[in-house]
């Protein structure tokens, strides 16, 4: 309904405001309505701006920048709406180790309500994660599971 | 509703059967592993099992990619099966019923048989008949099983119960687990987020209104 | 022309063959035309099985299983018709450490006659190289190369 | 043919002037840096110097887009250029005339001057026919330089001579440099050759035929 999506992009909004700034550090992002006059079928653009720089083109984004402004917005739903667990496979893969630290510890947070899983080959990942299971192929081709850690 | 334990057996590369337990109050579980070892996998099981009818988004060209296949060493099966346990003190034992730990290894077993063969003498109908009565969750526990078998048959069970893949959408929808999903992030899905068009995005915002 | 078409492709098939058992450290990978009777027409497809895995559709192979078949087949065109100088920008982001640890040392012995230039957050890859430089951005928006290294 | 140097200014995040030299004898050299501090711009410098003209390609929604858009600190500028110096011994002074490290420099000073404006009485014309007159590259080398105003003029040199786009690709035809190069790898590349379909494959063999 048109009313539940409005509510909806207005408290995702302010939702990614803020887990913009706390995965950047710093700078702004929000979503606009690329059609405000039209609400049943208006797309939605991100207006992004890293810590300092301009307002610019999403598209000149680094891929970082990029990979971080869409967790920011992934979580931002997420928030909104939690679902009972959240897979994440390798999304840490293009983010350098400043960004990776802000990521893991903003998991963390998120996994006080909700159980995330997180495929990752980050040791920095790896340390915030109160179970770890390693998947193995000893045998070629046949994948078996070791609990690594669980407290 | 949290996550309490994902099972499954002759799912891709997983022929032997492998759990992952979750602890009371959730946190954060890490799946590692050198390349190709099978970490994706576990995230296509999840999808699946919560009705994923995209082949492309489980990276094969047919459902029946899903099934292990063999390898040189080993013969292909002929079921793919995997479970879902989720806990909600609101469920009751009327609304979907209850199921003990030990049958749902029984449910297993089957499926680890030879080519996911039923042993002994009983007739399929009849087992399954017995194992269904007797596969009852505990309270305020669900349980998701999907079968896939080689023949092209599919099988969804709620709770031991069968039912239709349509109960399995309905349970999950407008909990982020549904097709579409924002909560189930694949390798790769992240950078795609920023490049799609801005009514992908509306679709995102919609699937969590 | 079509006979150039020919000798190309089963040179360049040859070098993958090479390339791919190197960078996987076994299994084999092999270039096929889709349609053999029509040479000026036909595509390319690859047959791709990892060390003691079976060939399966390309599809299945995991992301970083794709990766290394990719950087594979490009290096043995490259091999084939070696330019001035190669720009890879982040290839090695999905691979794990053995899988970076053998495209560093393929990397480093192709070097030996043509300028490698390798965008890379890994340290491995960083280990083989002769010359570094850092970009940097002390002030927001404004790059800066920094040479780290220099042989 | 050998990388020897690359130098731009006003490119993309690059405002001043930017300098990387390769070592005689070739060799691996690493870019590293943090997330958005400019490495692939580096990459879309080379690819744009050799004649890229597909804006979708260097991350942009128009060509101007490479041009130094300034920060809050700084104003944009009003010129992109980069240059890429090639060695090849069979190179003589008669095919592509010479260039001394002296006059390149000069011909960045010029761009470094706020928004690229000329400084100083010289019309025009006059400091850039000057210019071109003291441009003379070493004997076997190639100096390929690529300018964009913000007026939208492109300008392409070939050892400090005016020259056609044209004649920048044609130079680097089979050697693997032009457009769908495989010897330029962007970003997140790697990912798309093996999804990409049959057809895709086979452009990539050509190229190098
Ligand atoms: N039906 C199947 N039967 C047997 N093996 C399969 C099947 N489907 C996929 N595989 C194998 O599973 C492997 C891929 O596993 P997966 O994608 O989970 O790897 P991964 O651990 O995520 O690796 P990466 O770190 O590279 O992403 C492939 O080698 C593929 O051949
Ligand atoms: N014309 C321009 N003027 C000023 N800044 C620009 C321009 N074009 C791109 N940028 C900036 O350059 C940055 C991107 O740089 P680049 O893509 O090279 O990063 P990177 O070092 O490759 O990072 P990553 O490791 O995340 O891939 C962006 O922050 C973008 O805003
Ligand atoms: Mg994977
Ligand atoms: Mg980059």
């Amino acid at each position: 309904s048109r009313q539940q999506f409005q509510e909806a992009f207005e408290c995702i909004n302010e939702y990614f405001r803020e887990t913009f700034k706390q995965l950047f550090g710093g700078g702004s992002g929000s979503m606009e309505l690329t059609d405000a006059t039209d609400l049943q079928q208006s797309g939605i653009d991100l207006q992004v701006q890293p810590p300092g720089k301009k307002l610019q083109n999403v598209l000149l984004l680094s891929g970082g920048e990029k990979a971080l402004t869409a967790i920011a917005l992934l979580l931002a739903i997420f928030r909104y709406q939690p679902s009972p667990f959240c897979v994440l496979d390798e999304v840490d893969a293009p983010l350098d180790e400043a960004n990776v630290d802000r990521f893991s510890r903003m998991i963390a947070t998120l996994s006080g309500e909700t159980h995330f899983i997180v495929i990752t080959h980050n040791k920095k990942t790896m340390e915030i994660a109160r179970a770890m299971y390693g998947v193995t192929m000893q045998e070629a081709g046949v994948s078996k599971l070791v609990s690594v850690r669980f407290e | 509703l949290r996550l309490s334990r994902i099972q499954m057996i002759g799912f891709k590369s997983f022929c032997e059967k492998a759990e992952i337990m979750f602890a009371e109050g959730a946190g954060v579980t890490a799946i590692v592993g050198p390349n190709g070892c099978g970490k994706s996998n576990i995230a296509d099981a999840i999808a699946w099992v919560l009705g994923e009818q995209s082949v492309k988004s489980l990276r094969g060209s047919s459902m029946e990619d899903v099934i292990f296949n063999g390898t040189r060493e080993r013969q292909p099966m002929g079921l793919a099966q995997v479970s879902l346990t989720l806990v909600d003190p609101e469920f009751t034992r009327e609304s979907v019923g209850e199921v003990s730990p030990v049958e749902q290894e029984e449910m297993f077993e089957e499926a680890a048989s030879p080519a996911g063969q039923l042993s002994g003498s009983e007739s399929e109908p009849a087992a399954v008949a017995r194992r269904r009565k007797r596969f009852e969750p505990k309270p305020g526990e669900v349980v998701v099983t999907r079968k896939l078998y080689r023949s092209g048959e599919s099988e969804y069970y709620l709770n031991g119960r069968l039912c239709r893949l349509r109960d399995i959408q309905e349970l999950f929808l407008g909990t982020g687990l549904g097709p579409n999903s924002y909560a189930i992030i694949e390798q790769g899905r992240v950078g795609q987020i920023l490049s799609s068009k801005p009514m992908d995005r509306r679709m995102l915002i919609e699937e969590a209104a």
